[in-house]
């Protein structure tokens, strides 16, 4: 996170950190799911031999952690097993330059017990697309590093829903691997060039909160998914409202 | 003198018959039939001298010590006493007959040839048992007389029997058993006096299951002593093992229910007395069992009755809440008969009230008693809650309240046993960010 605060414990009970391929984010969903992006399950730029682990595979190895906002603190509680992996079919692990369909599940072996320091973060309500206006402001949080230092806190910033026509500007003439990157549908762009509040790695996966003014609650509209570089720039998230059918239908009646 | 064998029948004539007899002769015959019979006798030929009072030639014949007549004559003949068709009959077994004829048989210096006689006689039965008859040997039957070709015997009235003599006749009732349902018992002779030195037993027996009641009849006169109680004659009753009483006295005793199949009722006299006894009826009933009397207030019986015999059953039920228990065991239905003793075949059950046992778990969550009882029994009621405000509570019909039923499990007040579920709350951290500075 940069240009982030400490949070405060207990102010989002829903970060989760996993070690699949490296440090990232997730964020939890009912009391046994978590809500990441596909590239921490799967990153893209793999080498060949690498591809071919299996999702069951990676769920053995993978180590969920959730309950606190000190790292060292976060690993004494302990590892979550996990019983299942889902990631999204249009998720294209190969196609460096696009990050499309960016959104992965991970389950839980077992149930976690809510508190003060693990609580899940509501889904936005699918008919209500008004989170993702210019401007609203969200608010990423993340073991990510700042200052290329990996952090030992939980961290946050508040980072508004940017222009998506300003954000696509910003990437004109960018390059990711001299090719163009793919700015789709099924994202949207958060922060500025200018005001230095930025997801960065080691916050991939967790989520782009809301506070919904009418309910109170916090929802996650975006999962912290790419950019180019950290702090100088927009990022880009998986637009969460854009996979609800698809997470509702692995969820299920959770 | 000639006596006849016993025989049924036989034939008797005179000397030299069918010619003339002899003169100067004295002939006897000794007509003997056997026992039970009498002699009957019948003249087919007669033919003597006749003589004014027989007084030359004559057949004389007794029987029973007794003179029958004396005949003599032909059949046209003036004097003489020609015996005809006549037909002489013996009272016994016996009877004699006399030929005597005089030295000659002359009529004016010429002399007559007479034949003589020809008689027959059969045996025919005495009837012993007609008065007047008279019985060599033995007295008279005592109460009945039963006569047959050649003989006769005697029977008693009831309750009395034959003695060795076959003739006379005492009172049995030694032995007396009556089976029907309901009837008569009295002493002998009742209501004359009874005979002395009895000892009747009567034994009244009937289907098990079944109690004998006795009613004394009046007259009731049994031999008593104003100071000694039944000194004399005693009438005891037993029903079973049971020792009823001892009675006697003029005043009847009360009913008497013996609660028994079997009674024996035992009269024994003494050597004199002029008492005129006693009458008994008796009658039959199923046996009464006693009335089934629940063991709390939870127990029902179905449609009680006023009485129960044997056979008679009755159900048994609880209130709603209650289950039926017997022992341990916890019973789907309950019945119990009424035996041929007078017990119940199953003691009364119980019924215990319906335990849910705890409430299941609600994982995340926990239940409160509700009602003023804080058991697990019928009508308990709880209320789930969930360990808020991280998760809140789902009902599968609206609600959160269940109670204990009578099927012993816990039902919401739609009847649904399922239990809510208490589901994550999301985005509601305790101790969101607050941003100060502005």
């Amino acid at each position: 996170i940069i240009g982030g605060k400490d949070a405060p414990p207990g102010s989002f009970p829903w970060q989760a950190m996993t070690i699949i391929s490296g440090r990232a984010g997730g964020a939890l969903l009912g009391d046994r799911w978590i809500l990441t992006a596909a590239h921490t399950v799967f990153p893209k730029g793999q080498s060949e031999s690498e591809e071919t682990q299996t999702l069951e595979q990676v769920a053995e190895k993978a180590e969920i952690f959730l309950g606190h906002t000190v790292v060292t603190e976060l690993f004494k509680l302990g590892n979550r097993p996990v019983r299942r992996l889902f990631v999204h079919p249009d998720y294209n692990p190969n196609d460096e330059h696009n990050f499309d369909g960016d959104i992965a599940l991970i389950e839980l072996r077992d149930p976690v017990t809510l508190g003060p320091d693990v609580l899940p973060v509501c889904l936005p309500d699918p008919g209500n697309s008004s989170f993702y206006v210019p401007g609203w402001m969200g608010y990423a949080s993340g073991f990510g590093v700042e200052k290329n230092i990996l952090a030992n806190k939980l961290k946050y910033a508040p980072i508004p829903v940017a222009s998506q026509v300003m954000c696509q500007d910003w990437l004109q003439g960018k390059k990711i691997n001299r090719r163009d990157p793919v700015f789709t549908a099924n994202m949207f762009c958060a922060g500025s060039p200018n005001e230095g509040k930025d997801t960065c790695q080691g916050d991939s996966g967790g989520a782009l909160t809301v506070r919904d003014p009418v309910t109170q609650r916090w929802v996650a509209t975006g999962i912290v998914s790419w950019g180019i570089g950290c702090g100088k720039g927009y990022g880009f998230y998986t637009k969460v409202i854009n996979y609800l059918d698809w997470v509702k239908g692995i969820v299920g009646k959770d | 003198s000639m006596p006849t064998s016993k025989k049924l029948y036989g034939e008797v004539k005179s000397p030299n018959y069918p010619k003339p007899y002899p003169d100067n002769n004295i002939t006897t015959w000794d007509i003997s039939v056997p026992k039970g019979f009498r002699v009957k006798l019948n003249f087919w030929q007669f033919d003597l001298e006749p003589s004014e009072a027989c007084q030359y030639d004559y057949v004389k014949i007794t029987a029973d010590k007794q003179d029958l007549g004396r005949y003599c004559g032909q059949a046209d003949s003036i004097t003489g006493n020609h015996p005809r068709g006549k037909e002489f009959l013996s009272t016994g077994n016996h009877m004699q007959l006399l030929f005597h004829s005089d030295f000659s048989n002359e009529e004016n210096g010429v002399v007559v040839f007479y034949k003589g006689f020809l008689a027959y006689y059969q045996a025919i039965d005495l009837d012993e048992c007609v008065k007047g008859n008279d019985i060599e040997d033995g007295p008279r039957c005592q109460h009945f007389c039963h006569n047959y070709v050649g003989g006769y015997f005697c029977s008693c009235q009831p309750g009395y029997r034959l003695q060795s003599d076959l003739h006379t006749c005492r009172v049995d009732c030694s032995n007396e058993l009556f089976t029907e349902p309901s009837g008569y018992l009295s002493s002998p002779g009742y209501p004359q006096s009874y005979p002395a030195e009895l000892q009747c037993n009567y034994s009244i027996r009937v289907e098990k299951g079944m109690t004998i009641t006795l009613k004394f009849l009046e007259p009731f006169e049994i031999d008593d002593h104003p100071q000694v109680r039944c000194p004399y004659d005693q009438l005891k009753i037993q029903a079973g093992q049971k020792t009823i009483g001892e009675f006697c006295g003029t005043v009847p005793p009360r009913n008497i229910e013996t609660n028994s199949s079997s009674v024996d009722i035992l009269f024994l006299t003494d050597e004199s007395g002029l008492s005129r006894g006693w009458k008994i009826w008796y009658s039959t009933e199923r046996i009464r069992c006693p009335q089934p009397v629940p063991n709390d207030d939870s127990t029902i019986i179905k449609a009680p009755q006023p009485i129960y015999r044997y056979q008679d059953y009755f159900i048994v039920t609880c209130k709603t809440g209650y289950n039926l228990m017997e022992a341990d065991e916890k019973l789907a239905s309950f019945t119990s008969v009424c035996q041929d003793d007078g017990t119940w075949h199953r003691p009364m059950p119980r019924c215990e009230i319906v335990n849910c046992d705890t409430p299941r778990i609600l994982k995340n969550g926990d239940f409160d008693y509700v009602s003023q009882k804080k058991n697990n029994n019928y009508q308990s009621v709880v209320r789930y809650r969930c360990n808020e405000p991280y998760y809140h509570l789902v009902t599968n019909t609206g609600s959160d309240t269940y109670t204990c039923s009578p099927q012993g499990s816990w039902k919401d007040q739609n009847g649904e046993e399922e239990i809510p579920a208490c589901l994550p709350v999301c985005g509601l951290p305790d101790s969101p960010i607050l941003e100060i500075q502005r």
